[in-house]
């Protein structure tokens, strides 16, 4: 079956654009 | 913005360095204008939306987290050399929305409102089944043990006698039985050693501030107290721009800047408070 691998593959790679990091911990 | 030509601002990433780089503005402006409680550092960027404003500039519209410092507010300490709190320790956290304009490169913040909260009692039984937790600030024992090192401070001090400003933690531990204390202290005009009536004794004019920790552990027959203070220098007063826009009461208990001392009551943590109330 035919893939998309552009596709799927640029979505793996960009982060989600927000929240950011944590920089420490998460309470 | 005219009619249909977009929603009018841009949404950076969270973690681009334009938006990183208006968060630590933001929360530079925070600990500059803090007067109460501790520094925060800057943990999360929640959200942001970049808004153009004429005719120059940007403004970042921020929604930030932040968690406390060990350093008091008034510590000169630099913020990259103040430790976080620990969950072990009852971690606080604070929730701020800023507005910070950007203009020839140079950020200023517009607007700020931040409250914060302590950790859950069950964070912290995760990680640390035993560790005391934050009590409230008015507690009879975190009381009684701010007084009673505060007067162990000036029965041994040969200079000025020290006024409580404000208990800015408490916590009681069970074993062995004591109270462990934090609280913020400033010299007066009398001299320690010659105090009839402390309510006479002004604070100085050019306030000489001190952060203190203390334990109380109660023992048969009476008590031991422990206390180490450390002593600020003089402070130049911050010159700082200064929001236009009023800061909306916040949803948390906060403090009065021209106020001597935060409320007695309330939560164990002290509300952040930022740039000028109105």
């Amino acid at each position: 079956k035919g893939a998309q691998p552009g596709v799927a593959g640029s979505a793996g790679l960009v982060p989600p654009p927000c929240p950011g990091r944590i920089r420490h911990f998460k309470i | 913005v005219p009619v249909g030509s977009g929603p009018g601002y841009r949404e950076p990433a969270c973690d681009d360095l334009e938006t990183e780089q208006a968060a630590l503005a933001a929360v530079d402006y925070i600990n500059q204008n803090l007067r109460h409680g501790y520094k925060h550092t800057l943990n999360q960027i929640d959200k942001v939306r970049v808004w153009q404003r004429r005719p120059f500039g940007e403004v970042y519209h921020l929604e930030l987290d932040t968690l406390e410092t060990q350093c008091y507010a008034r510590d000169p300490t630099p913020l990259a050399n103040c430790s976080v709190r620990q969950v072990f320790e009852h971690a606080v956290e604070g929730d701020c929305e800023m507005q910070v304009l950007k203009q020839d490169g140079q950020f200023s913040v517009l607007f700020a409102k931040c409250h914060s909260t302590p950790d859950s009692q069950e964070d912290v039984r995760k990680v640390c089944p035993h560790c005391p937790l934050l009590a409230l600030l008015n507690n009879t024992k975190v009381v009684h043990a701010a007084e009673a090192a505060l007067a162990a401070v000036n029965a041994q001090s040969n200079g000025s006698y020290f006024k409580l400003l404000e208990i800015s933690r408490g916590q009681l531990v069970p074993l062995p039985a004591s109270t462990y204390v934090e609280f913020a202290v400033a010299a007066t005009d009398c001299v320690a050693a010659a105090v009839t009536d402390p309510a006479t004794c002004k604070l100085l004019a050019e306030k000489k501030h001190g952060f203190c920790k203390a334990t109380l552990t109660e023992k048969l027959g009476g008590e031991e107290v422990a206390v180490t203070c450390t002593m600020f220098q003089t402070q130049p007063v911050a010159v700082q721009p200064q929001p236009d826009a009023a800061i909306p009461a916040s949803p948390a208990p906060a403090a009065d800047q021209a106020a001597p001392a935060p409320p007695a009551a309330g939560p164990p943590a002290a509300a952040l408070v930022v740039g000028p109330m109105v």
